[in-house]
């Protein structure tokens, strides 16, 4: 799975995902990729997209929560981010990279490791893949 | 802050003893998927344009799990998804269980912005690809040895299990009424 978000100089968010699935996948079995506001999700408050365990993150919804949670409560991006990756799923289940609209850039996981990387405009530049 | 711009290739257990070589070719096509993205955002385009451009480098990467290079279904195929949304607009575009579309992603964008709906699904995913002017390709295309190798083996591991398992012990968990806390739903 691959994705990317975005924020634009218009302060437009953007928010994608692709996927070829699971390997040895059954019978038309969908994971979270396409089910928007589960593995992809963008709002006016924050671009969200999601990897890991397609169904974990699916019964979570994930991306919508994120929002949700930081438009609701309210909260942070990062706070919305912890609350997801760790009270609503499990360890080693997914993967989240965000932006909301300010500009706030987060990388986060409960897995062992993530191939990420984000860049912005203040020349904050990073590329990893283990925690 | 004018532009932002995040990416990822996958998460999950990534070995750690990954040869030295690998890894920095690894980090070499992140850091340049990121320059896709910039290059766009700096020059004042959108955030849509970004993120079609960046996941398009991706899925034509053969190292991740998209696009070329996808997983192998159980059948031996390649089945891709793919979604994007716009955050001002609130309108989103997907795709899934499409077989011979080079890049998911542009397809994902028809069905935002050219379509009334918001997800085509397998047959019809690929139906209203015939209507579009997207690149196609056939399943060939998506292959690599690294995920052939890795679909054999599940495949593998599939026929030991149920060897050893059997029929009866593959039935679903009992539901919760009857003491089985396997969630059904």
């Amino acid at each position: 799975t691959v994705g990317c978000v975005a924020l634009d100089k218009e302060g437009k968010l953007a928010a994608g995902t692709s996927t070829g699935g699971m390997t040895n996948k059954k019978y038309g079995r969908v994971g979270d990729v396409p089910v928007i506001g589960a593995g992809t999700y963008a709002s006016d408050v924050v671009a969200v997209s999601m990897t890991g365990w397609g169904e974990r993150i699916m019964e979570a919804v994930s991306g919508h929560t994120v929002s949700a949670y930081m438009k609701h409560k309210p909260a942070s991006l990062e706070e919305a981010a912890d609350y997801l990756l760790r009270e609503v799923l499990e360890p080693g289940e997914a993967g989240m990279i965000a932006v909301d609209r300010y500009g706030n850039m987060l990388m986060d996981m409960n897995t062992p490791g993530m191939f990420r990387g984000m860049s912005d405009s203040e020349d904050h530049r990073e590329v990893a893949i283990w925690k | 802050k004018d532009w932002a711009l995040v990416i990822h290739g996958g998460a999950g257990v990534i070995s750690q003893d990954m040869a030295d070589s690998v890894r920095q070719a690894y980090r070499a096509d992140l850091g340049e998927a990121l320059s896709v993205g910039e290059e766009i955002l700096k020059g004042g385009g959108s955030s849509l344009d970004a993120v079609e451009q960046v996941i398009t480098f991706l899925e034509d990467n053969p190292r991740f799990n998209a696009g070329k290079g996808a997983v192998f279904t159980h059948d031996g195929g390649h089945e891709l998804d793919a979604a994007i949304m716009a955050g001002d607009s609130r309108t989103a575009g997907a795709v899934t269980g499409i077989r011979t579309v080079k890049n998911p992603i542009s397809l994902a964008r028809m069905v935002m912005e050219h379509s009334e709906h918001v997800m085509f699904a397998g047959e019809g995913a690929e139906r209203y690809a015939d209507e579009r002017d997207v690149e196609r390709v056939n399943q060939d295309y998506f292959y690599t040895e690294r995920r052939y190798r890795a679909w054999r083996r599940a495949i593998k591991e599939d026929e030991a299990q149920s060897s050893v398992l059997g029929d009866k012990d593959r039935s679903p968990a009992p539901a919760p009424s009857e003491g089985g806390d396997r969630k059904f739903g």
